[in-house]
Order: C-alpha cells, then structure tokens, then sequence
C-alpha cells in the first residue's frame, strides 16, 4: 500500500524541500510512481520543479474549491507528480482554528490519490503548526532532515515530542522512516560530533546514507529541475539515489 | 532615539539568528546599551547566549503575564541584555487571532524600555506570521539576512511586498536599514549570480560588509557566546564587527 512520507524538521533551512524533491526524483527513477505534495506556503518545492505560483493548488483542495484532479500537474521527470502549493496556502493556518477534525483535512484530501501512487512525498515548512500536523496526521512515514549543526540538534527533542504526541493521539501508526544527515561537511569537529549525538540517540534510524554539501543540489531548483535531471553525476544527486535505494532497501527488510 | 531593528527573512537558516545575536553583541562592543528581543518560539537566540528555557520570557510579557523586569536577562557580554523566548510563545500566534490591535502588542510592551537602550535588536522566525508582524509593526528599522541561494532570492518579492504593507498601514516610519548578505561562499557561481541580483535590485541598500561562511559562527551558540566571545579573531566575528561599524556609519551618513 501507499507509503505517504511526511519530510519535517520544524528549524529552518536544513534541506527538506532539498529532500522532498529529489528523494521523490530519485525514488521515480527507480520505477515508484510518486506524488509530490508541497504543503508549505512559500512553495519552494513546488518552484523548485518549475511550477509557478498562481494556478489551483493544495490550499484549494483543502478549502474544498477544487477537485484533487484540478490540482495535480505532472513534472518534467517520469514518474513524478506534484501538488503544488503558493501563498494562498497561509489562509489554511488561520482557518483551521477551532475547526473540528482540522487535523485530518490533508489525510482526507489525499486519500482519493494514494490508489495512484507507491509514494507521496509531503514537503513542510519550517514549523510544527497546522500544516505539519496535517502532514504527520496524514502521514505513514516520518523523514527528518537534519543539518548537523547546534540550533538544529536544539529542536530535535522538540520535533521527537511532537511525532509522539501525534501518534498518541491521531495517527499511531505513524513511523519515524528515518533521520537524515543533512549538508554534511565532513572537514569540522561540529559536524562529525553533531552527527555523532545524532547517531547515539536514533542509532538504526539514521540513514546510512549521508548528503554533501554540493553546489549543485543549490543551483538545481533556479532551473526548475530536480538534481537528477541537472546534473545526474553530481555527488548529490549520487547521494539522494542513494538514498532512495537504502530506503527501499530499510522498507524490505522492516 | 532608540533604533529598534527587527532581522527579518521568511525563508529559514538564512542567518537570522546569527546576524541578530552577533550585530547585537558587536553594536555592545562598540559601546551601544543593547537589548535583543528573542521573538521565535524556537529560542535559538535565547539558548545561542546560553539562557535556557523555562523562565519568564517575552509570551508572558505580551499575554499581560510578567513585569518587563521579570523578563530582562544579562548576558555575559557587556552591554548585551536579552528578552528570551521559548516555546510558550507559540501561544501567541493562536491568542492573537481576532484581537484588535493584536499588531501593537510588542511596540507596546517593549515601549517602556526604549529609554533604557540605544538599540533594540528583534529577533524573528521564519515566516511571515504574527510574530514576524508584530516586529515588524514595533520596529523603526528592518534588517533583511540574505543567503546567496536560489530559494532565498524567491522569496524577497514577498518580503518587501509585505513590509511595504506594513509602512502603508500600520507602521509609515519603518525604513529597510539593510540587506546583508550571509554564508557567503565566494566560490561558486551561484553565490555571486545571486548576489549581482541582489544588488541590481536593492543597490545601496545592501551592505557592503558580506559575512563569509565560518565554521565559527556555527560553534559559537553551542557554547552560549556570540563569535565575538567565542573566537574575536575568526572571521565570523570580523565580518560581524564590521557590520557594525558599517551599520553605525549609514546612520551617520542618512
Ligand atoms: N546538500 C546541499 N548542498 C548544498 N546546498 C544545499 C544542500 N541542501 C540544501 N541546500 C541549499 O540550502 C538551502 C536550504 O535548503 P532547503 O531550502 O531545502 O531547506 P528547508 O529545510 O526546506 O528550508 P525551509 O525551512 O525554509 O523550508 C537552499 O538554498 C538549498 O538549495
Ligand atoms: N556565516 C556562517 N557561517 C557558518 N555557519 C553559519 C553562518 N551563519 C549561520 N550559520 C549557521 O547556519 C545555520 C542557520 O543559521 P541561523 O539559525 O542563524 O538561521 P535562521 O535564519 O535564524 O534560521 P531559522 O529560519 O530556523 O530561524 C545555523 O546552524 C548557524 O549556526
Ligand atoms: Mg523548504
Ligand atoms: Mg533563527
């Protein structure tokens, strides 16, 4: 059955939209036929693919202005869809509130899809507010990104609390798929001794699997493509099908 | 009169936190009175001088809760005092929903302790929020960090649309003090394409000083100091010196 995997990391800039996109990418190019869904307002994930802001999108799915088939748009690269997110979004975080089930607004909306794909990928923004608890809430799987960095480390128990109280009361069956180390750069003590707290306290959950930092994961989305189709050779596009692989491979031997 | 500068950028880990702990420490070593006013539920700045959570912080100080003196916290730095935050303050952006003037909450609470500081250092989360817009509404200036990277220069559009929102409705004073470009790494294209960009459409605007990426300025607020007390000689720190001095002399200059 579908995997719905929710990418989350409340502290800003440490590689989810990064991660949603080309994990998607990757996981297409391995044959999965997968959905990515921006739920983040600033929709750089959806920029990122080259798709602009403007047009039916997730925050009229939600409000229930238009069907799942007005929003959906295919993507340059085979295999991978995307619903796409702009501005409009925001109204969501105010109209939520004191609106009974709000938690369940996102599962609803994509359960129609989920007999279309193997994967839906959900980008979050950068706060564990209305949108990323309809993400965890939706969600079967759970990946966080992670920089290996103080400020980041500083909102791991945070986030971890929030997956708990999550599945206590909404989803329990939601899993942590895994912690992903992030824009790694091997060269300073920090990282190495960041990544090892990380390793320590999640153990097997930590991908294997470590990102570079590599310009080319920087310069993909200005031209509107996934690090796959712009520069298939890199290290990082070499690292998110990597990655894709050892999370397939996780996924076989859970 | 007391400048009350907010560091504001919706997109995250552009260098917010960094530029408000680090300028604020350099305007103290310069012999400035300065207060920084942690206005994100994260508390990155707050645990960054090594003022943990728990205590009375600046949610209990807008919910009519604590005495401003409650709040106020030395640092180790001379001349540093700090507003701290922690997750409380998510309170407030529920709270605020549908109360009048909720815009003016932290103008009106920090109002007493302008008379106390030469300059009020605010800083914010990443997004566009009722935080963000208090700032924003309280400030006599806006200082915008800027990572040279494509997600970054997507958003400014919408930064700039919404603090020209601000000026025409609720706060006319408010002027953009500066762009300061952050984690600048010299040698790749894309780092300078954007800041060409940048400066094509902000000119004079952007500061001249451009703070390098540093491995120092990311260790520092593991050890609770700016990169002043952590490594004065780092460049980090130099490059946050002499933003300061810049800082000090455009409002010479103005
Ligand atoms: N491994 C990497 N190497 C180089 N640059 C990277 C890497 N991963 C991400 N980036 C760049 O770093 C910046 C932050 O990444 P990204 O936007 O994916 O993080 P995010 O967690 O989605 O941020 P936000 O919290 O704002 O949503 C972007 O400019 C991105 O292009
Ligand atoms: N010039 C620099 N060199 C090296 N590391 C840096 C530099 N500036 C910031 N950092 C590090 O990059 C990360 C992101 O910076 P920071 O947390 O200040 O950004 P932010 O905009 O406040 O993020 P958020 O949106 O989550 O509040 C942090 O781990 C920080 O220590
Ligand atoms: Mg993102
Ligand atoms: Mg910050």
């Amino acid at each position: 059955s579908t995997q719905i995997l929710a990418v989350v990391n409340q502290k800003g800039g440490v590689g989810k939209t990064t991660t949603a996109i080309n994990l998607a990418a990757a996981l297409a190019s391995l044959g999965e036929r997968v959905l990515l869904v921006d739920a983040d307002p600033q929709g750089n994930a959806s920029r990122g693919l080259g798709v602009a802001a403007g047009d039916a999108n997730l925050y009229h799915l939600l409000a229930g202005s238009a069907e799942v088939g007005d929003t959906l748009r295919k993507t340059a690269e085979p295999g991978l869809d995307l619903l796409p997110a702009d501005r409009d979004l925001v109204g969501v975080e105010v109209e939520f509130v004191g609106q009974p089930r709000w938690q369940w607004s996102l599962a609803e909306a994509i359960a129609p899809l989920r007999q279309h794909y193997d994967r839906i990928v959900v980008d979050c923004p950068p706060s564990l507010g209305h949108l990323t608890v309809n993400a965890l809430t939706a969600a079967t799987d759970v990946l966080v990104p992670l920089q290996c960095e103080y400020f980041a480390l500083e909102g791991v128990s945070e986030l971890v609390g929030t997956i708990r109280r999550i599945q206590a009361s909404l989803n329990p069956q939601l899993e942590i798929a895994g912690v992903l180390l992030t824009m790694f750069d091997e060269r300073t003590n920090l990282s190495r001794d960041v990544m090892n707290e990380i390793r320590r306290h999640f153990e097997r959950r930590v991908y294997r699997t470590v990102v570079p930092r590599n310009v080319r994961l920087a310069e993909a989305p200005s031209h509107g493509q996934s690090v796959l189709r712009y520069d298939l050779r890199s290290r990082g596009a070499q690292a998110y099908l990597a990655l894709a692989r050892e999370h397939l491979r996780r996924e076989g031997e859970a």
